[in-house]
């Protein structure tokens, strides 16, 4: 599953 | 990185760093609540667990380090510093850690996107992050007195996520599968939970008078 992509944010 | 995101980092980094050079030039805490500077530490403790495990870009690691590092440096000044130490008001700073902690502790467990350690700590990140901001504003309330430094630090910090729900929406709209209702609900609680100050802060700011809040 796609790593959730609000991961990439602070 | 869109353009609302970056503004939110960089309102994000800017009210720390307001905070702690106003800390370490005038060597006083007055007005600061430590218990909210606790609580963003462990915020930024339990939403960067990945930071050793998953490199996502390097302004991203620099800038965890640079949350993680004048978080817990702001609650070293105010526990430790010989000096910044007496300015700490703790008689009116009583706000109980657990009194916040445990909820959202407890509504991790129950609401998240991923059943995993990981994913529990990042989702009781974000709903610590959200109320932490309390201990602080009953503070303000409480001491009356709001230095313009300290009206500003609060400032930026509500600005700040209110820049990242702009970020959030237009992600919504340009990333088809960004969807973290988790992440917007607990956003949205905490902008508004802003709100008010921001209300009395633009009023103090329109009229040119001390910024005062009700008791």
């Amino acid at each position: 599953d796609n790593p959730s992509v609000s991961k990439d944010e602070l | 990185m869109n353009i609302f995101r970056l503004a939110g980092d960089m309102t994000h980094l800017v009210s720390v760093l307001v905070l702690l050079l106003k800390i370490h030039t005038i060597k006083s805490c007055a007005g600061i609540s430590l218990k909210t500077q606790e609580l963003y530490a462990l915020v930024f403790t339990t939403r960067y667990l990945d930071l050793f495990t998953d490199y996502i870009s390097l302004y991203n690691t620099v800038m965890k380090l640079i949350f993680l590092g004048s978080s817990f440096s702001i609650v070293w000044y105010i526990r430790r510093h010989k000096i910044v130490r007496r300015s700490y008001d703790k008689d009116q700073d009583t706000f109980r850690h657990y009194f916040i902690v445990l909820p959202c502790l407890v509504l991790a467990l129950l609401i998240h996107h991923k059943f995993t350690f990981k994913e529990v700590m990042w989702t009781f990140s974000l709903y610590l992050e959200a109320v932490a901001i309390l201990p602080q504003l009953v503070l303000l309330q409480r001491t009356r007195n709001i230095d313009n430094l300290t009206g500003q630090y609060v400032f930026l910090l509500g600005a700040y996520r209110a820049l990242y729900i702009l970020n959030w929406i237009y992600r919504h709209y340009t990333e088809p599968h960004y969807v973290h209702w988790i992440t917007w609900i607990a956003g949205i609680v905490q902008t508004l939970l802003y709100a008010d100050f921001f209300y009395y802060y633009f009023q103090s700011w329109k009229n040119n008078v001390k910024l005062q809040l009700p008791a």
